[in-house]
């Protein structure tokens, strides 16, 4: 029998609303229906119960293609890269972005590669410090200046200290900014042109809703983001954000943040995450 | 005569409010997609839908109103009904303590709160009550000496009630004194314990529930558990100079009926503006 509109409408209804309040954003649940809509049209089905399954198995092979598209091999990428690898660190405000470098650091570590830390956020109460903290619990050095200061300049210093004490990988943490303020965009591409970095991270927040699109887009357009890192996972937030930001900027999420402790960074799998939105 | 006459008869009849249900069927569903993509509680929606689709078809248009507009203004009731009565945060001899989920804007907003406060002639002081997270101290240090308010403080105390009582026995001679906490989300039981003890040690005047402004469908879960521990009495939403529209403080105040207080529009002490429903809810519907 032929998949009956009405029939596929209603399932469809019922997973767009399972996606929606897993925080997947509005118009990335709409490409996806369309998608399996397009994909199920006229198919012919042998009994009447295959259609939900066979729905819900399009719908998440779907989602498995967004959140595979551009893979990147983090592991990979670091051990072939001449050194030292310079990853860069960006994102808006509150998301996750120093602690993740700390659990960067530690993940680099057990693989047994050392770390440069650049305090490239100068402007916040607290930031250096902050990450003074991290970097002494971890054993590495901080490259910093006195607050106020260049943040392009402390990455610069951090790359040429990583060159000359040949450490594998060099980490520039910048401050939280919001896409809308151009000042700040503008500062960050300075930053990226000054440390030239191979990797360019975004690190999103799992708990954001529908934002998380533009949020995402407009930092791709200024920088061209290699991979996501999505935090506060743990929070129980279903992490739709993850699908949102791999749609709308057509790259990989590499690792998610289950917590605060260095340990809590998982590598991302499509799977787990399309466990996590099914249930 | 008859000519003016029947152009007034006409006139009449085309201000009669006449109900287009295809018109208002569409414009129902494209305010449904706008409140969700404004980040408001699906179920939320749902029900509001339900609600505005019962009135926008049984209520008569006020004279002269669209169709579009007759849903429109339902619509706005039914946000504003949701929003509740709005405060004024009194300006009286208290202690407010800052609570919410991580890196929402806590810390900064205690500063900001401390230069409302201390513009309107009050004696401010702050708390740094977060014992967890690295260099909360100095960042709360630091935004103190901005706003030029002291600031109790204990890099080696670890328990987080005891600084808390420490600090209200120092500024007890202050008048407005601002506990900031550490970030915590409803699934960590020691540290929603944490949070109620410091709530039956120090029973706070006011409880502001600090949210970001792109939290999206975890907004209402994450605020009762807030509210199950502590009874939040305000919410202050922040972040709202990015683009995100704040439909998740719809949830925050539904779960803990505490109104949004204030409003944060930046990182600097300044950017703390009074809460304004019909702004909030324009923007809401894009
Ligand atoms: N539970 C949980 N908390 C996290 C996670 N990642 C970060 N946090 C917490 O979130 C808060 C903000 O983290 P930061 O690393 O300071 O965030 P940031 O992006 O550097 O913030 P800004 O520099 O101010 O923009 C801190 O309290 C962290 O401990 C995570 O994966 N799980
Ligand atoms: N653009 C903007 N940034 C804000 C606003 N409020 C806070 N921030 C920024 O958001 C980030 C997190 O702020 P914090 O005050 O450290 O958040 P917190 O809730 O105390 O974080 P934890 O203590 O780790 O849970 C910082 O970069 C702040 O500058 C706001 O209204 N607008
Ligand atoms: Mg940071
Ligand atoms: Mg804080």
């Amino acid at each position: 029998k032929r998949l009956k509109f009405r029939v596929l409408n209603d399932v469809l209804s019922e997973l767009e609303i399972i996606l929606m309040e897993s925080d997947v954003a509005l118009p990335v649940v709409d490409e996806i229906t369309a998608e399996v809509k397009s994909e199920l049209e006229g198919v012919k089905l042998r009994r009447k119960e295959d259609v939900g399954e066979f729905i819900e198995a399009s719908l998440k092979s779907a989602i498995r293609g967004v959140l595979t598209t551009n893979p990147v091999d983090f592991d990979d990428f670091i051990a072939r890269h001449e050194k030292p690898v310079v990853l860069m660190f960006v994102g808006v405000n509150g998301t996750g972005k120093t602690t993740t470098i700390a659990k960067i650091v530690q993940y680099l570590k057990d693989r047994g590669y050392s770390s440069v830390i650049a305090a490239s956020d100068t402007f916040r109460a607290g930031a250096i410090e902050q990450l003074g903290i991290h970097s002494a619990r971890l054993g590495v050095k901080l490259i910093k200046h006195q607050a106020g200061g260049d943040p392009a300049a402390v990455a610069y210093d951090a790359v040429e200290h990583a060159k000359a004490r040949h450490k594998d990988v060099v980490l520039i943490d910048t401050a939280g900014r919001m896409q809308t303020n151009k000042n700040l965009m503008d500062e960050m591409k300075k930053i990226k042109r000054v440390a030239k970095p191979h990797m360019m991270i975004y690190v999103g927040d799992s708990l954001a809703g529908n934002d998380a699109v533009e949020q995402a887009s407009t930092f791709n357009e200024a920088v061209s983001i290699t991979g996501a890192i999505l935090c506060k996972i743990d929070s129980d937030a279903r992490g739709g954000a993850a699908l949102s930001i791999a749609h709308a900027v057509g790259k990989p999420i590499l690792f998610v943040g289950t917590g605060q402790g260095y340990k809590d960074l998982v590598p991302f799998s499509a799977d787990w995450m399309v466990n996590r939105l099914f249930g | 005569n008859l000519s003016t006459s029947l152009r007034k008869t006409l006139k009449k009849i085309a201000n009669y409010p006449h109900i287009d249900k295809d018109v208002i069927r569409e414009v129902i569903h494209d305010i449904q997609r706008a409140l969700v993509m404004a980040d408001v509680n699906v179920r939320m929606v749902r029900d509001i839908t339900r609600r505005i689709e019962e009135r926008a078809l049984s209520e008569r248009p006020e004279a002269g109103m669209s169709s579009k507009e007759h849903v429109i203004r339902i619509v706005y009731e039914e946000l504003v009904h949701i929003l509740g009565e709005s405060k004024e945060v009194p300006l009286k001899k208290m202690n407010i303590m800052m609570v919410g989920l991580y890196g929402q804007g806590k810390t900064t907003t205690a500063g900001k709160l401390a230069r409302y406060f201390q513009r309107k002639g009050m004696r401010v002081a702050m708390i740094a009550g977060d014992v967890h997270r690295p260099a909360a101290i100095d960042q709360l240090r630091q935004i103190a000496e901005k706003v030029n308010v002291p600031v109790y403080y204990d890099y080696d105390e670890k328990d987080a009630v005891k600084i808390v009582l420490g600090g209200l026995e120092e500024f007890k001679h202050e008048d407005i004194i601002i506990i900031d906490t550490a970030g915590r989300h409803a699934l960590e039981d020691d540290l929603i314990d944490e949070m109620r003890c410091i709530f039956e040690a120090v029973n706070p005047d006011e409880k502001f529930l600090v949210l970001d402004a792109t939290i999206g469908q975890q907004a209402g879960p994450q605020a009762k558990a807030f509210n199950d521990a502590v009874q939040v009495t305000g919410v202050v939403l922040t972040k709202l100079d990015g683009t995100a529209k704040g439909g998740g403080a719809l949830s925050a105040v539904a779960a803990t009926h505490a109104p949004i207080v204030f409003i944060g529009t930046g990182e600097h002490p300044d950017d703390l503006e009074h809460f304004d429903p019909p702004r909030f809810i324009s923007r809401l519907l894009g």
